[in-house]
């Protein structure tokens, strides 16, 4: 695990995070959930809470899907590439290219001649918020701080690299019995990147 | 585009296999330093984008220089390749995987591999040159 320059972090008095989905995208429920697990990953292990808010410009952290130039000079490139960016404590904006085929279940049991584009949205969800959180990129192919993700395939468990590296920074869960949780194969997926 | 599962994806949401962001690079597979390569300056850009070449000048060349060969070892160091400095086929793969835009190397502080031996010396190892 690694962490950004500077070791950016949310402070002690900030660990219970408020979201909020950009507005003009009008997400659905299902959609949402895919995030709502994906902060529950983290928070299972570490003492931070994630809570939606229906107010984007108060919200810690802020969710969109947005298409080449974005204002933010960190523009998408369209389908495959760049998938998503989000940035260090505390700037909170986690984007995704909305020009992606986001699959909410891309389950690999269901890979297909299409799968060749399909982008899992809980695995990029779960990686991205490992940024929002402090976490820099891994080189440990089973964590979920790798940077590539293959088309078609899933990895949404948090791996013992990530858990020691969000825990470096804020420490365990104080309600967990557990600090840690274990990995399994079932739910990596068929990753030929890990 | 939201699906719920990946079968359900239609035939018109599928690019063609060859227009992938970055698909082209598979046209440099086998190329090595001294080369000069038509595109290869797209290479370059990629590897600038994710931080492996700073300081990017106005345009890049098509040459594969030091600094391509550099950042080419620095990234198959990072992602657990063998760093020849060669664009063989295993890291080319790599390459045009989709991934996070985030760069995997911010301000000149390389992470990853690289970051962990470096830190490693630093802090338990005692270090003396030859």
């Amino acid at each position: 695990y690694t962490f950004f320059p500077g070791t950016p972090k949310w402070p002690s008095s900030n660990l219970d995070l408020t979201y909020a989905f950009f507005p003009g995208n009008q997400l659905t429920d299902s959609v949402k959930a895919i995030f709502s697990r994906a902060f529950d990953r983290w928070a299972a292990v570490t003492p931070l809470t994630f809570t939606e808010t229906a107010s984007f410009s108060s919200a810690d952290l802020k969710i969109g899907f947005f298409s080449g130039d974005h204002g933010d000079g960190e523009p998408f490139d369209g389908q495959m590439g760049t998938l998503a960016h989000a940035f260090s404590p505390t700037n909170g904006h986690f984007h995704l290219d909305g020009d992606e085929n986001w699959v909410l279940d891309g389950d690999s049991s269901s890979l297909t001649s299409s799968s060749t584009s399909a982008i899992d949205l809980e695995s990029v969800a779960v990686h991205e918020i490992g940024h929002l959180l402090g976490l820099g990129h891994s080189s440990v192919e089973e964590s979920i701080m790798f940077p590539t993700i293959s088309s078609g395939s899933k990895k949404i468990v948090l791996a013992s690299d990530d858990i020691q590296g969000i825990q470096v920074l804020y420490g365990g869960n104080p309600n967990s019995n557990s600090s840690s949780t274990t990995t399994t194969g079932e739910e990596r997926g068929t990753s030929d990147s890990g | 585009h939201f699906f719920p599962n990946i079968t359900s994806i239609p035939p018109s949401f599928l690019p063609n296999a060859t227009t992938g962001a970055w698909n082209a690079f598979h046209n440099f597979a086998g190329c090595h330093p001294g080369e000069k390569v038509d595109g290869l300056a797209k290479l370059k850009q990629y590897f600038n984008r994710f931080g492996y070449i700073p300081n990017s000048p106005s345009n890049f060349s098509d040459d594969f220089d030091d600094a391509l060969e550099s950042a080419l070892k620095e990234y198959q160091l990072n992602f657990n390749l063998n760093t020849s400095g060669v664009l063989d086929e295993s890291t080319l793969q790599q390459i045009v995987r989709p991934r996070c835009g985030v760069a995997d190397i911010i301000n000149g502080t390389s992470t990853m591999n690289s970051g962990k031996a470096a830190s490693l010396t630093t802090g338990h190892f005692h270090t003396v040159g030859h």
